[in-house]
């Protein structure tokens, strides 16, 4: 199955 | 901070939009508007709204002020508004609460409201300028159909856009299901357009619970812009008047 990604791993912390 | 909106019923819109997805968050508000950005708890969507100071007649921020709300209070205090009442935020430069004023246009009714704030230490997260593989635009009503058809079949959907068009399709255990748009100009009716501008095939897969989230601004715009490229998250926008927006990002499913 696929998995889910995270937000966080696409846009750093500013 | 005093901004006046002739509609207190934009606010209501756009809270009522996204409580469900973020409870707590900061309105950052400075001399260019009202920005807030809040993920949901599961980190897996960003909620990133601007209310330009353009959308308020006057806006006057003297010195930039984050106001930490609980969306939910906000939304209990907004449902006390009537949807044409006009709508006043006050703030101070250190301030505890922001007041709510709203006013009657027909009538000579004022009433007015003081929420506590909340101190938010929250995330900042950069989004990045992205030069998108497929933007699709589409009445906001017809991507919230197909979301919540889909949802009966399947918790995921597949997006593919092609320069057949896009194809929103999922598998679930009763079956499959697929709904395939082309693009279409209605010269009658604009409203029902379906724009797709492409430069390269793309095909990703997301979650159909936060898109059905998202789907609840469908109120706020008449049409809704889809933003893939291969992945990064999906860009889901409502664009307001003033170029006031709200965006909802959400991250895609990978792998197999």
């Amino acid at each position: 199955a696929k998995k889910q990604q995270s937000i966080s791993t696409f846009f750093a912390k500013t | 901070l005093e901004a006046r909106l002739e509609q207190a019923n934009l606010l209501k819109k756009v809270v009522d939009a996204i409580k469900d997805l973020v409870q707590d968050c900061n309105f950052d508000c400075n001399d260019s508007g009202i920005a807030l950005q809040a993920m949901d708890n599961s980190h897996v969507a960003l909620v990133s709204m601007m209310l330009k100071a353009e959308s308020f007649s006057p806006f006057r921020c003297d010195r930039n002020i984050a106001l930490g709300i609980n969306l939910s209070s906000l939304m209990k205090v907004l449902r006390c508004a009537q949807n044409e009442d006009i709508l006043t935020l006050k703030a101070d430069d250190a301030p505890d609460v922001v007041n709510l004023v709203f006013e009657s246009s027909e009538s000579d009714r004022l009433s007015e409201y003081d929420i506590k704030l909340m101190d938010i230490d929250q995330e900042h997260l950069g989004i990045p300028e992205t030069e998108y593989s497929a933007t699709i635009s589409m009445p906001a009503a017809e991507f919230q159909r197909i979301c919540r058809d889909l949802i009966a079949l399947s918790e995921s959907v597949a997006i593919e856009a092609t320069k057949e068009g896009v194809k929103f399709s999922c598998s679930g255990d009763i079956g499959n299901g697929a709904v395939t748009l082309r693009s279409h100009t209605n010269v009658e009716k604009p409203e029902l357009n379906v724009d797709i501008a492409l430069s390269e095939p793309v095909a990703l897969t997301f979650s159909l619970k936060y898109l059905v989230n998202f789907c609840k601004a469908s109120g706020l715009s008449g049409t809704v812009k889809l933003c893939l490229s291969s992945e990064v998250p999906l860009l889901v926008e409502y664009t307001l008047a003033s170029n006031s927006y709200l965006r909802f990002y959400l991250a895609p499913k990978i792998g197999d």
